[in-house]
């Protein structure tokens, strides 16, 4: 395709990635930053500030039975809820990719059970610096200290994503280029199951020299900078591999813990 | 196609509840 297809292709993608998702790289740092002008987040560091959050957050959804739930299994529901909530976005930003929707549905939900979770530890990098995280659409940032404080399983779930995160941040992306990354990500040809692969593969190509070229203009001093990221959906794939692990030993583990049906449907024979 | 309703319902409508 000629350039000029590649940076409308571009543009296409981020704006569908601000209309899908709430919160941007840019909305984040500026949050983190103290400089929208709204309240600063509210720090939840220990067990008390936590109690003070839960009140002064307004949370999207409020489960159930929460108050007489133990802490951990608390903080792993609303994870859980955000999660569902992503999955939605993700999808929605999918259908957007020119081409998509016209694959075959089947695909199409192989592309997401395998994608999402690369999407979404790639997006929830852009929340996190390396104190912590933003929570609850910026209201809250939960610290990475306290997450680590957590009893056993509990706090080995966060720990690697802070860590894939600080690299990821090291690249220093904007939100287009985040979105034209995801798009790659969930373009993937060599998911387990696909009926139909070379139309995928044909999609990713044309969004993967619009992620070149993207890079090319944007961070025209880092001339390695497509060949690093391509290198970090392998790093994507090991961090969800062992998410899943961690799941499977926390659902036989936890008896109080249930997984929401959209959570269980991905994670039934993905790895 | 079972395995994965909830999926396959979110491509088609995502704007129906996911029941959270």
């Amino acid at each position: 395709p000629e350039s000029a297809d590649l940076r409308a292709l571009a543009k296409h993608m981020f704006e569908s990635y601000n209309k899908a998702f709430p919160i941007t790289k840019a909305k984040s740092r500026a949050i983190m930053a103290g400089k929208t002008g709204d309240k600063s987040p509210f720090v939840i560091y220990d067990m008390n500030s936590l109690k003070a959050g839960e009140e002064r957050i307004k949370f999207k959804q409020t489960p159930l039975q929460e108050q007489n739930t133990e802490v951990e299994i608390r903080i792993f529901q609303r994870c859980q809820f955000r999660s569902v909530e992503a999955v939605r976005e993700i999808t929605e930003f999918a259908k957007s990719i020119p081409g998509f929707i016209n694959l075959d549905l089947n695909d199409q939900v192989t592309l997401l059970k395998y994608g999402v979770h690369e999407v979404i530890f790639s997006m929830l990098a852009s929340l996190m610096n390396k104190d912590g995280l933003l929570i609850a659409a910026g209201q809250g940032f939960m610290t990475r200290e306290f997450l680590k404080s957590l009893r056993k399983p509990f706090c080995d779930i966060m720990e690697p994503k802070f860590e894939f995160a600080m690299k990821f941040n090291g690249l220093g992306l904007n939100d287009c280029d985040i979105a034209i990354f995801i798009a790659v990500v969930i373009l993937s040809g060599d998911r387990p199951g696909l009926i139909n692969v070379k139309p995928i593969e044909e999609l990713q190509d044309s969004i993967l020299q619009a992620l070149a070229l993207q890079l090319k203009i944007s961070h025209p001093d880092s001339p390695q900078l497509f060949a690093k990221l391509l290198q970090k959906m392998t790093d994507l794939r090991q961090i969800v591999t062992e998410h899943v692990q961690l799941l499977h030993t926390i659902r036989k583990t936890e008896a109080e813990m249930s997984l929401h049906p959209l959570l269980q449907e991905i994670y039934k024979d993905l790895y | 196609k079972e395995k994965h309703k909830i999926l396959h319902r979110l491509l088609q409508d995502s704007t129906s509840p996911v029941d959270l």
